[in-house]
């Protein structure tokens, strides 16, 4: 039988109101129903095969090869690059930055990785005191300055505090800034050039919707972006927002946060995530 | 966009006292994606819809409104229905209590509505009853520093609700008090039940959900779970300077009919609004 228009559009529209319901964006969902209505339509199937089996498989092969064209393997990246590794952690306001930080840092001496974290956050009130109480919890190096001043001087010292003591990896917070705000997006900008981080992680929380898409978009052509980090899973959203980040960056998710303690982060799975969304 | 597309549809319309069925079932379709990319939970956007196209065939034409101008104000009326116009907070002795998600911007607001009362000439202190984040007392201490704002926190205290019965009696000659709990979702029972316990001993006049702008689909479930633990008398909107619509809000407020009180537009103390109903539909419609 040859597919034709309108019994696939009945089918994807069924499938667009599930993405929507598990927070993928309107926008990104549109640009999914476009390639799958490209690659079904005028195709031929089988008399046996029910439309509505071939068309969710064919949107599992799509959203499977979004994120294994991008995939990382976060653990041999840090093995492998050259020491220190400086990873600079951006987002938005209240996303999870900080607490995620610690997470890493505790994922990172687990494997006996020696680790530096930079309070970056000269900005926000209770910032470096906030980052200060999770780096004695944990037993690791807090380089910090006083409140107000400039961060890029900040992770500059942590760098030059890991090259003399052969630290492996810096972890560098950030203040939150909404994306609508050149002046901050700059300060970022500033902080990457001083600084030449190796990577620079977009930290974002699977409660948030469609506007992911716009913050993605904004911070990944601002300050660029080598992959993401989606917090708050355990507040029980389906995740679509990770897909919607994953689609506009084109750069990878490593990990997901499920909660507020250091053990709370756990390593990507897109099969998992596809499975959870399309129930 | 959904101007433009709106545009081009006014432009075919003859002049009647009823509306045109595929004029209205065009429109109802471009406010739907509207809807949707503003994050109104997506069985709302259906249920707003229907009623939408319903409402809009078969009332009459306001004799000033031209077709367009007739469906937008059905669906602003639909929309401040469930919205409400605003929250009349009476300038008088009162305690209020902040709750929401993890990261919502609940210790800002905290601050933000204590000065917002200050600058009424009314005595206003805060507590601060979030004994788990780290640097939650120097967070919300300092943002008060230097406003005349009264503050009360215990640094080494774990258990919440001693911290809020100490800051009562600490607090007694203030006219307003405004107490900040910990960031917490429907999901997390023993906080739940923390919160609850917290309102019992507070027993603050209004209790206030802080919602990001930014919230997806699941803000109807988590407003319905904070509602049915303590009461809420309002909801509080933050990072409205971001580009998030607040959809999510709406459906909160459809879930639960909780008004929406006041909106957050950035992160200094005086960055706090009276909620308008106008500019929100506007900025929801894109
Ligand atoms: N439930 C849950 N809460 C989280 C998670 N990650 C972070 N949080 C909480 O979210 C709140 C905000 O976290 P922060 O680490 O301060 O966020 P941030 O991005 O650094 O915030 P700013 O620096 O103010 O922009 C805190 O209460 C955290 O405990 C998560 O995965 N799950
Ligand atoms: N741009 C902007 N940022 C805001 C607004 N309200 C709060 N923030 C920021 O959002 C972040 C989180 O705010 P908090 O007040 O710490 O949030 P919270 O709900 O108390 O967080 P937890 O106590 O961890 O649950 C901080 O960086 C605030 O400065 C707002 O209206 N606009
Ligand atoms: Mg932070
Ligand atoms: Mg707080």
């Amino acid at each position: 039988i040859i597919l034709d228009e309108r019994k696939v559009s009945k089918i994807l529209g069924e499938l667009e109101l599930i993405l929507l319901e598990g927070d993928v964006a309107l926008e990104v969902v549109d640009k999914i129903s476009e390639e799958l209505k490209a690659n079904l339509v005028g195709k031929k199937k089988k008399i046996g095969v029910r439309l509505s089996n071939l068309v969710e498989h064919e949107l599992i092969k799509v959203l499977k090869k979004l994120f294994y064209s991008s995939s990382f393997d976060f653990y041999k990246y840090i093995e492998e690059r050259e020491k220190p590794v400086v990873i600079l952690f951006v987002g938005v306001n209240g996303t999870g930055k900080t607490t995620t930080i610690a997470k890493v840092a505790k994922k990172l001496m687990d494997r006996d990785h020696s680790v530096v974290i930079a309070a970056g956050d000269t900005f926000r009130a209770g910032a470096i005191e906030q980052i200060e109480e999770h780096a004695t919890n944990l037993g690791v190096k807090l380089i910090k300055h006083k409140a107000g001043s400039d961060p890029s001087a900040v992770i500059y010292d942590a760098i030059q505090h890991a090259r003399a003591k052969k630290i492996d990896i810096v972890l560098a917070d950030s203040a939150g800034r909404m994306h609508t705000k050149k002046n901050l997006l700059d300060q970022l900008e500033k902080i990457k050039r001083i600084n030449s981080p190796d990577l620079i992680v977009f930290v974002d929380e699977s409660t948030a919707g469609n506007d992911c898409v716009e913050r993605a978009r904004m911070f990944n052509e601002t300050v660029g972006i080598d992959g993401s980090i989606l917090t708050k899973l355990d507040a029980d959203p389906k995740g679509g927002s990770a897909i919607s980040v994953a689609y506009i960056t084109g750069k990878p998710i490593i990990f997901f946060g499920i909660g507020q303690e250091y053990d709370d982060l756990i390593e990507f799975d897109a099969d998992w995530l596809i499975d959870r969304i399309l129930g | 966009k959904l101007g433009d597309s709106l545009r081009g549809i006014v432009r075919k319309i003859a002049k009647s006292s009823k509306i045109d069925k595929y004029f209205v079932e065009e429109m109802v379709r471009d406010i739907q994606r509207a809807l949707l990319q503003a994050d109104v939970n997506v069985r709302h956007v259906m249920q707003l819809s229907k009623n939408l196209k319903e409402r809009a065939l078969s009332e009459d034409l306001h004799p000033r409104l031209n077709p367009r101008e007739h469906v937008i104000k059905v669906l602003y009326d639909e929309i401040v229905d469930i919205i409400g116009k605003g929250v009349e907070i009476p300038l008088s002795k009162q305690k209020i209590m902040l709750v929401g998600l993890q990261g919502s911007g609940k210790t800002t607001t905290v601050a933000k509505l204590a000065k917002y009362f200050k600058n009424k000439n009314l005595k206003t202190a805060v507590i601060c009853a979030d004994t788990f984040r780290p640097g939650a007392y120097d967070q919300l201490s300092q943002l008060v520093g230097e406003h005349g704002i009264g503050f009360y926190g215990e640094k080494r205290e774990k258990d919440a609700i001693k911290i809020v019965k100490n800051g009562l009696k600490a607090l007694k000659d203030y006219e307003v008090i405004i107490a900040d709990t910990a960031g917490r979702h429907a999901l997390e029972e023993d906080l739940i039940k923390e919160m609850i316990d917290l309102e019992k001993v507070f027993q603050p006049d209004y209790k206030f959900l802080v919602l990001d702008a930014a919230i997806g689909q699941l803000a109807s479930k988590q407003a319905k779970a904070f509602h049915d633990a303590i009461g809420i008398s309002g909801i509080i909107i933050t990072k409205f300077d971001g580009t998030a619509k607040g959809g999510g809000s709406l459906s909160a407020s459809k879930e639960t009919s909780i008004p929406i009180a006041f909106i957050g537009t950035g992160e200094r103390i005086d960055d706090l609004e009276k909620f308008d109903p106008e500019r929100f539909v506007s900025r929801l419609l894109g």
